[in-house]
């Protein structure tokens, strides 16, 4: 464990806490993308097979089960909750996900580290991890204002893979074999995906103004 | 060695 590594479990777990407290707090899921939720509970769910398999360390485990447990969650509410889900922008989110869905499988076919049952969901859940604020994103764009704990949500989130990519340039020059490419180029994806909205995100920090994104 | 194997990350 390093500390950009843990810096970035930290940042994850606080970008779930804000839209948690979102959700909870103004019982409403506007401007938030349920397809996104639901590619995030099953990049949880692929990745974590190994949870009662594999015991790493007692952190590495409580994380996996509030990752699992919060992002179910969250679905569960932005669809049955019925206050909450009356709030969910609907018509905006209309991303086809599911074709993200099936990319990434395929790609995980092809390319992963091992042809197992365990390393084809692993590689599966990381492609999906990477493109899996897209329909957020087209949401933001759709939706145009975003509010405060919406564009903090995105942020930590966008903000938790690059200091993973820190971490793993830091694993490169400290472990002799360290070779995850499957991860690094996926994380790498991801955080490019962020790269306009961490812009107009600055942007709107620096002018002290309300995020907007252009259509 | 097993580390290499085990995904230690999240």
């Amino acid at each position: 464990m390093n500390i950009f590594r843990f810096a970035g479990d930290m940042t994850h777990l606080i970008s779930v806490l804000v839209l948690l407290l979102k959700i909870y707090a103004t019982k409403s899921c506007s401007g938030i993308s349920l397809k996104t939720q639901e590619l995030y509970a099953l990049v949880f769910l692929a990745r974590y097979l190994d949870l009662f398999t594999d015991f790493i360390s007692v952190y590495n485990t409580v994380m996996k089960i509030v990752f699992i447990m919060s992002s179910l969650s969250i679905v569960w509410c932005m669809r049955m909750h019925p206050m909450v889900r009356r709030s969910y922008d609907k018509e905006l989110d209309t991303f086809r996900h599911y074709f993200l869905i099936a990319g990434c499988l395929l790609g995980a076919l092809l390319v992963h580290e091992k042809f197992t049952f365990q390393e084809i969901f692993w590689a599966f859940s990381l492609y999906l991890e990477a493109v899996a604020i897209l329909p957020q994103l087209v949401l933001l764009q759709r939706s145009g204002n975003v509010d405060n704990l919406t564009g903090q949500y995105v942020f930590f989130l966008g903000a938790y893979r690059a200091l993973y990519i820190l971490n793993w340039i830091y694993r490169y020059f400290t472990e002799k074999h360290f070779g995850r490419w499957i991860s690094c180029i996926s994380g790498l994806v991801q955080t490019a995906l962020y790269g306009d909205f961490f812009y107009y995100y600055f942007i709107s920090w620096k002018n002290n103004a309300k995020l907007q994104l252009p259509a | 060695d097993s580390d290499d194997e085990q995904h230690d990350e999240l």
